[in-house]
């Protein structure tokens, strides 16, 4: 017979941390420095805080030979995070505060976590972790993880006063700092470079420190949490809209009648049902929906408060326009006709089935207008009117499909993201590689099922260029990705290209700088280091790419020319 | 404030579906077709069933144009699934049977509830999965899922009449089958190359029909489930291990006296305590260690049953040979000395501080007999009598640290792994490849963090090789690796050899293929599409190859010189 089990998701990465970038010593190591500075860059950066990321990893015994335990260390000026979240944070699996749809690096509520179980697992120490909210008290944790039943086990807690905010979290793991060490030295190299506004330093295990100050001083705007695009929304987050929107009949109990009672403005005076009717008339404006649900009801239950409070709503069945309810007084249920051309009734059809399809289009979706919304219906086959609470299974899948293939949405709000931008960017690659051409691109914001994201790339040719052969940095939401590039769809678009058709055939000293930002990177693992080839990203990047490869084909010509005329 | 959540592992894999493989249209139709493939294999091999697998893509509507939604159904003769078990197994995710240490295909509990979740999120339909365990009776249950809860929703239950056990699972999902087609084919034809003992027939979308008729009639053993391998094993799988080993003191209630009386075969006779002793000397060899436990613990008090049932034990204090119970006569706590000459303190101190170190590992990993065990010990500088309940987090670490770092440990035991052989790898690659040149090795039985694995690879050139430039053919645990191959430590290790000192520069016809077994494969990806760089087995590739190459460079140098001779 065949045993079946249930395991939690920290067992299934304690079991499977490879997935999480968790393989080998040295890899590990390097995907632990990564998580915590992502994770205090996110938090400087959600709260507006010029970032201060102090990074740093002492053996534990110089003399031995890698691999070997180190300590690492990565300390933050920012909000720190509240006593109550710190150890679920630190010491669960799938907690986190970024699952919301807005530009950060961490998305999956794992990484820090990861790193502690590694530590963990390799070492035998428990995590210290020390946060400051207020900049006067400081909470300090030791935790360990429970893997089996994802969560913490708290072994000691205490507090000291501090003058500043902020975060550090330090772990005792088993790594190999001298085949990771140049890979973490990129990755501090390369995020400083994304993220000019943050200062970084780093303390490494030979004594060596390097520090890598702000270059400007100015913030990007925060990105803002926005409504999903409707271009690919699949038919799960439709379903989910759809019952966030929808609305259960409240129960008619004396709370209720209280509460009916009190918005109204009659709190003990015991008016006629008329009366009720008139007051609420006035007031339609400032009343909340579900007393406006009561209303209604009792619109067609003709009754005042001191009846109602006599009897109990069983069912209410709109489409046939019938009201069921038990009378206490005779202990026998009754029934009432709904008339359907009463506003009351318009408003208990909104609430049990949903607004229009319309107005769901332009309540629950990001630049969707009321003429968009029509066109939206008419082409994809549905009434305007149609009610949202009220579609079949197979009407939402036609939805759904219908959201991927309409031609006519408005591009994606972008305030919900933080690209580094053209100028910046090229500032950084002069800086960088001194080279003879250079070009950036931001394309405009474009959606992959539902999540607004911006490509910008740039490429630099020549000059200073040590490289031979096109040499790629990629980036997604400022975080370097520095493994995996085999399988990443950038370097898919790049391998595509004939790049003799724009005269750089062979191994030209050829430098691609790309940076895909997103409400959610899809990337192919969770350890972050390579994204999947979804198709409107793939053709973002294709596009952004031919544009640059042109104006580089461009110069080429003109420097071959200029060399023609010179041996000429 | 930042607002934390928690996510069920279903709503991540919804939420990062990349992971798992699921990103387009075309490479989900490819993982969900692989996954239900995998799963009716594993199901026939671990019963020793030849397997007949029949995979069915039908597009909905044929005329439209890609992507679009198709019906995958896969059909097998296996075992089945319980009734009880059906929904679980495929409407949660971290579910299923294969979390232990055996070679399958299947290792997460998430594939087939991953392409049924595709299913749903695409086109709103439920799975339909038809189950017979007894050839008799077939269940028949609709199920959708439940994403954010991570649990199914039964739509349906019927059953029927058949004659055959088995399993089928049939979703509509929106595919790609004008881009997926080839690679779909590829890995049906590729799985058949490595599972020679599979029939698989495959009905396509075209109308094609693909057969893959056994090409032997005998199955592999099944693997077995095996102890763990010391060399590499970390410090939570020990821990879990020693708590494994650990005992609870029963609880001494009249239920347990009943069973000590029962086991001693004194019933009703209240003998009195020395009686007692004596029969429990006589009988010991037949005692349950519960039993013993209780009969340990009487020896200290000198009580027999009835004065017993008047006492509850408080403490067992082992280190300082105390024993402490509340009496309820006097109502009061009292305590004796235990006295550590006497083989019931043994007993007592096996049972709370776990058994000795040379015990322990003896009893708990595959191959340590007595003599490597007191080597071990000795070369962690442990004593071989200490006790593994003792242990301190410390010495746990350097236990773990030792299990990496010791020489002399035998290799695995292969008999939880299930390779192919040498013969039929050669074999398979004749008929495949019909080359000049061919050789094949299948290395023993090597181990990475104490899981065993056996690497497998031959080298082709020449002959009716079509492709110029070295080809590699992936396959982990008998399943082909046809995404990815980019990151995957296989075409790490190909990259990293220098062809040229093997006469077999340029873009030679070289076909390589490679076979990875394990307990445990480390895919970097959830997708299970590409192997992890873990050092270990990177060095058996590494040594595997170089073996073939060398014998390769012989075959060209000779082809070189008969060449030249010819020439003169
Ligand atoms: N330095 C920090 N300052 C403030 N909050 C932090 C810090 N580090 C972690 N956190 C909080 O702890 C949570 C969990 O962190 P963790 O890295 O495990 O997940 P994540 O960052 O949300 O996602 P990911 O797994 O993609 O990194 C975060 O969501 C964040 O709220
Ligand atoms: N065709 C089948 N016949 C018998 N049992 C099956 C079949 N398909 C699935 N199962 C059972 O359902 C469980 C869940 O399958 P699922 O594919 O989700 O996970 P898995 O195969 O265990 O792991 P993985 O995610 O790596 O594929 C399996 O462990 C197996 O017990
Ligand atoms: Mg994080
Ligand atoms: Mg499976």
């Amino acid at each position: 017979k065949e045993k079946f089990n249930q395991i939690s998701p920290s067992e299934f990465f304690y079991r499977n941390r490879d997935l999480a970038g968790f393989s080998n010593p040295s890899r590990s190591l390097y995907t632990a420095v990564r998580e915590f500075v992502e994770n205090g860059l996110d938090a400087c950066d959600s709260k507006g805080i010029l970032p201060d990321i102090h990074l740093t990893i002492k053996a534990v015994d110089q003399e031995k030979p890698d691999p070997k335990p180190y300590i690492l260390t990565v300390k933050d000026n920012g909000p720190g995070i509240e006593t109550k979240h710190v150890p679920l944070a630190f010491g669960t699996v799938l907690y986190g505060s970024k699952f919301g749809l807005k530009q950060a690096r961490g998305m999956f509520g794992l990484g820090a976590t990861m790193a502690i179980l590694y530590g963990q697992i390799t070492t035998n120490k428990p995590v210290t972790v020390k946060s400051s909210t207020d900049g006067k008290t400081m909470e300090i944790f030791e935790l360990l993880l429970d893997i089996q039943k994802n969560k913490p086990v708290i072994l000691k807690h205490t507090t000291k006063d501090v003058s500043k905010k902020g975060l550090s979290v330090s772990i005792c793991l088993e790594g190999d700092y001298s085949k990771a060490g140049s890979k973490i030295r990129d990755y501090v190299y390369q995020t400083s470079l994304i993220t000019p506004y943050a200062s970084i330093t780093f303390d490494d295990p030979k004594g060596e420190k390097y520090s890598y100050p702000r270059m400007i001083n100015t913030m990007p705007k925060p990105p803002t949490i926005i409504r999903p695009h409707p271009y690919g929304t699949d038919v799960e987050t439709i379903r989910r809209m759809i019952v966030d929107s929808q609305f259960e009949i409240p129960t008619i109990d004396d709370i209720m009648i209280e509460k009916v009672r009190k918005d109204l403005g009659l709190s003990k005076k015991n008016l006629s049902f008329t009366a009720i009717m008139e007051k609420a008339k006035k007031k339609w404006k400032t009343l909340s929906r579900q007393v406006r649900v009561v209303i209604a009801l009792m619109s067609f239950l003709k009754m005042d408060f001191e009846k109602l409070s006599k009897i109990r709503i069983e069912d209410l069945d709109v489409p046939n326009k019938k009201l069921f309810y038990w009378d206490f007084g005779d202990s026998t249920s009754k029934s009432v006709e709904m008339d359907p051309e009463s506003q009351y009734y318009k408003q208990l059809t909104n609430t049990t089935q949903g607004e229009t399809l319309t107005a769901f289009l332009t309540k629950k979706f990001q630049r969707v207008g009321p003429s968009t919304a029509i066109k939206f219906a008419e082409f994809a086959g549905f009434k305007p009117e149609k009610r949202i609470g009220t579609m079949t299974n197979q009407e939402l899948a036609h939805l759904s499909d219908s959201l991927q293939k309409f031609d006519d949405f408005m591009g994606p709000d972008s305030s919900c993201l933080a690209p580094l931008g053209e100028a910046p960017l090229e500032k950084g690659m002069t800086k960088f590689f001194k080279p003879d051409f250079l070009t950036v691109l931001q394309r405009s914001a474009s959606a992959y099922s539902g999540f607004p994201f911006i490509v910008e790339m740039g490429i630099a040719y020549g000059g200073e260029i040590s490289t031979r052969g096109i040499k790629v940095y990629r980036y997604a939401n400022r975080i370097p990705l520095l493994y995996d590039e085999g399988s990443d769809v950038v370097m898919k678009v790049v391998n595509e290209i004939d790049w003799s058709r724009y005269k750089a055939k062979g191994d030209p000293p050829l430098v691609i700088v790309s940076h895909i930002c997103s409400t959610r990177i899809p990337y192919k693992t969770a350890g972050k280091e390579n994204v999947a080839d979804r198709p409107e990203i793939e053709r973002e990047l294709k596009l952004a790419i031919q544009f640059m490869a042109r104006k580089l084909s461009v110069f080429m010509n003109k420097r071959g020319q200029a060399e023609a005329a010179k041996k000429r």
